[in-house]
């Protein structure tokens, strides 16, 4: 798989190894795909790279290999910003070759990391009608997620027609953040847009919603996708390519 | 008390 720009591959590492450290990339003709679960089977992510988004891609059979997200960032974090990646592995191999290529041909870098033998746990995952489609800038969700970490642990999050409310409580006080709907869209990027079929009031952890933002610098959009009593979905696209998708089970009142 | 409730009641174990 050859990508021009190695740095997305590089962003898609960096949005997932907080959340999980090692996960099992499933290879196949389409692409790319993986989902885990976080230790403590709260939240899981879902990643999809289909083999239309890579300059070149084969795979002569299905494979599934298991990667330490935490080494293959340590390898990835030494590419240059404009190198182009190749990952390759070989019939038989034990191993995963990650190729790194300066932008100008005058530098080649090369690394092997072993692979592991992974118990991976699959979920199927319900298509879900959802109450509620938030798009807004990925920046200003991570900094929500960050300024609501201040109040406290868990975030509520409601929806109305006029827009969203972020809110947190604890030993400090309170505090909320609210964002109105865009009502005149200039730059697609910078809007905040609210499909609403009903309202929802969900609460969050917040330490969970800002493992998520790590991958906020793959799309400068977020998507959160909210019903009541359902998990909710937040998902960065990956350019033309694909998307993380991750998805975290609601706080619940005893 | 609010708890955090796992994934598993959610979806579906394959």
């Amino acid at each position: 798989a050859r990508l021009l720009h190695g740095s997305i591959f590089a962003k898609v590492i960096e949005g997932l190894r907080e959340l999980v450290n090692e996960a099992t990339w499933e290879c196949s003709g389409n692409g790319i795909t993986l989902q885990a679960m976080d230790s403590s089977h709260v939240a899981l992510v879902s990643l999809v790279m289909r083999s239309e988004g890579f300059e070149s891609y084969r795979c002569d059979r299905n494979m599934s290999l298991g990667i330490s997200l935490v080494s293959m960032s340590k390898v990835l974090k030494t590419m240059g910003k404009d190198d182009s990646l190749t990952i390759r592995v070989n019939d038989d191999s034990d191993s995963i070759i990650i190729a790194m290529e300066s932008q100008n041909q005058d530098k080649f870098a090369d690394y092997e990391l072993r692979l592991m033998d992974l118990d991976s746990e699959h979920l199927g995952i319900p298509d879900t009608d959802y109450s509620c489609a938030i798009k807004m800038p990925s920046s200003e969700f991570s900094r929500i997620c960050r300024d609501m970490s201040i109040m406290g642990d868990s975030v509520l999050i409601c929806t109305t027609k006029e827009g969203v409310k972020f809110s947190a409580k604890g030993d400090l006080g309170q505090g909320s953040i609210r964002l109105v709907q865009t009502t005149n869209i200039e730059k697609e990027e910078e809007a905040v847009i609210i499909e609403m079929k009903e309202a929802v009031a969900l609460t969050f952890a917040v330490r969970y919603l800002s493992m998520f933002c790590k991958a906020a610098p793959l799309s400068p959009q977020v998507g959160l996708s909210l019903s009541e009593d359902t998990p909710l979905m937040c998902e960065f696209k990956i350019a033309e390519m694909g998307h993380v998708r991750f998805y975290l089970a609601p706080k619940i009142e005893d | 008390t609010v708890l955090q409730s796992d994934l598993y009641p959610y979806f579906d174990k394959l």
